[in-house]
């Protein structure tokens, strides 16, 4: 299993 | 005032139809350019980013920004009512708390009008703009879609890897482990089927097949799908409209 990152991990809030 | 005619509701039908499974609530923000939408799915792990420009509508006129926070699947079952040659218009006043859709026969003075209530969703808005990637790929969708249905079966996860010459696309799981090497090559007579391959950097990412099978349901959309991807970054899988885009970017898996 390989563990998933965020979309959140890249990208800030706007 | 809101105001945007689709020549045919199909288009309308098949942008909200390849997102609608991946996320539920969507905020689309409609200005003088045409209609935009930025969600991410309940995981965050997907962001859908949407564009439809105004060339895209026989007409359309929105001359105050206006925001329609709808429900997808109330949507859907209200597009489903329409026939695909339908003319669509959408329209909503200035701070609507309705949406107005209104489907025309053109051939057999049929009028259908439907109105969508909407909602206030709180919804974070990313900064998505600016990324820069290794490498470009551009081939059809189609093709595409077939390797990510064809070795989701074998695993959950879908590791592209990405040389001068080559794509590979390989899978392994506990049944075997299957892969499929996509090069680049020009098509004069149907240039849609070309693949094309821009490098900057080999790429090695891993991802969600889950999400994979989420993202090709926008090949309907487009002939072809550009892929652009960067060293454990999002990847972007976008499908071009006439006038506009629908992208999705996708986080990768960690790389071990």
């Amino acid at each position: 299993q390989v563990p998933q990152s965020q979309i959140d991990q890249f990208f800030k809030e706007n | 005032m809101l105001e945007g005619k689709f020549e045919e509701a199909s288009l309308f039908k098949r942008i909200i139809d390849s997102f609608k499974d991946c996320v539920q609530l969507v905020n689309f923000n409609c200005n003088e350019h045409g209609i935009a939408a930025q969600a991410v799915d309940d995981s965050r792990v997907l962001l859908v980013s949407l564009s439809i420009g105004t060339e895209s509508f026989q007409e359309f006129r929105c001359d105050r920004g206006v925001t329609l926070g709808v429900d997808l699947s109330s949507l859907s079952k209200i597009l489903r009512c329409g026939n695909n040659n339908d003319n669509l218009t959408l329209i909503a006043d200035d701070t609507p708390d309705s949406v107005l859709l209104l489907f025309e026969d053109t051939k057999k003075d049929r009028i259908s009008e439907y109105s969508l209530k909407l909602m206030d969703i709180d919804a974070d808005f990313l900064d998505i703009e600016g990324m820069e990637y290794d490498t470009v790929i551009t081939m059809p969708s189609a093709e595409f879609a077939k390797v990510v249905r064809d070795l989701n079966q074998l695993s959950d996860s879908l590791n592209i890897l990405v040389t001068k010459d080559t794509v590979k696309f390989v899978a392994e799981g506990d049944i075997g482990s299957g892969s499929v090497i996509v090069k680049p090559h020009t098509d004069m007579d149907k240039p849609q089927e070309s693949v094309k391959v821009e490098l900057d950097k080999p790429v090695d990412l891993t991802f969600g097949s889950k999400y994979l099978l989420d993202i090709i349901k926008g090949a309907g959309l487009s002939d072809q799908i550009t892929i652009k991807l960067s060293a454990e970054t999002p990847a972007l899988f976008e499908f071009s409209l006439q006038s506009g885009y629908l992208q999705f970017f996708l986080a990768p898996k960690f790389n071990e």
